[in-house]
């Protein structure tokens, strides 16, 4: 599990988007 | 190069330019090697630096020391890419803490950096009371610097570069969307409209560059449901 990548640039293109902050 | 040979590097004490191609030759390879060279890389060359970070932050500002601080930034984030990576940076107590130092208006290239990842530290969910950790960090170093904690997120707001408005706002958003208690929420926006977020925003609205609107529609949205609920 510990070789999944791209963890931050999933994070940053989120918050970037909006998408990070959308209601559950 | 191998990950041994960048720590044996980090440990040199090189200097200025010396440091400076380090750092950028590090940041490359930790961006292209596969996660097991990062592993490697791992807790040690994490350590060694969190730890070159606090030297050249406590030391004169020079403009190469700057630019091995910004270095050090990206050399983090490309850390942070995988889960061991993150989870190694997430567990020292410097980490949080030496990134929050590196909100610095007068260096807004890192501090943009600076302020994106911070966010996206703060929206993780696991471990837990990681928002609070990061609201902790800059409480902290506001109290050193004797300034109000939001005051430096401000500055960067009024700074001539959209991409800086813009990191800042998320950085606003993250923090406000990850309290839990509607009260903390409303605390929050109020510190930050108080300290001069509500005249930045009419002239930030007025700038037309979609990143930036997409952070001021969070904004106002949030605002919003807040103000339902209560």
């Amino acid at each position: 599990e510990d070789d999944e990548t791209g963890i931050m640039d999933g994070l940053l293109e989120a918050l970037q988007s909006g998408a990070a902050f959308r209601r559950k | 190069k191998s990950a041994m040979m960048y720590i044996q590097e980090l440990k040199a004490d090189y200097r200025d330019s010396q440091l400076l191609s380090c750092l950028e030759s590090l940041r490359v390879s930790l961006n292209n090697n596969p996660v097991s060279w990062v592993q490697n890389f791992g807790d040690e060359g994490l350590a060694l630096l969190l730890n070159l970070l606090r030297k050249l932050q406590e030391e004169e500002c020079t403009p190469i020391g700057t630019k091995c601080q910004h270095e050090i930034i990206r050399c983090l984030k490309a850390f942070m890419n995988n889960k061991h990576g993150l989870k190694s940076m997430l567990e020292s107590p410097e980490g949080i803490p030496l990134l929050t130092r590196a909100i610095n208006p007068k260096v807004p290239h890192m501090m943009v950096d600076a302020v994106k990842l911070i966010s996206a530290i703060s929206i993780l969910e696991r471990p837990e009371n990681l928002h609070e950790r990061v609201l902790e960090a800059i409480t902290e170093e506001a109290e050193k610097q004797d300034t109000e904690r939001f005051q430096p997120l401000l500055t960067g707001m009024r700074s001539s570069s959209i991409a800086l408005k813009s990191g800042c706002m998320q950085l606003i958003n993250a923090l406000i969307s990850r309290a839990e208690e509607l009260d903390f929420r409303i605390h929050i926006r109020s510190e930050l409209l108080r300290l001069g977020l509500r005249d930045q925003l009419k002239e930030v609205r007025k700038i037309e560059n979609e990143e930036l609107k997409v952070q001021l529609t969070v904004f106002d949205e949030q605002a919003e449901d807040d103000s339902e609920d209560l």
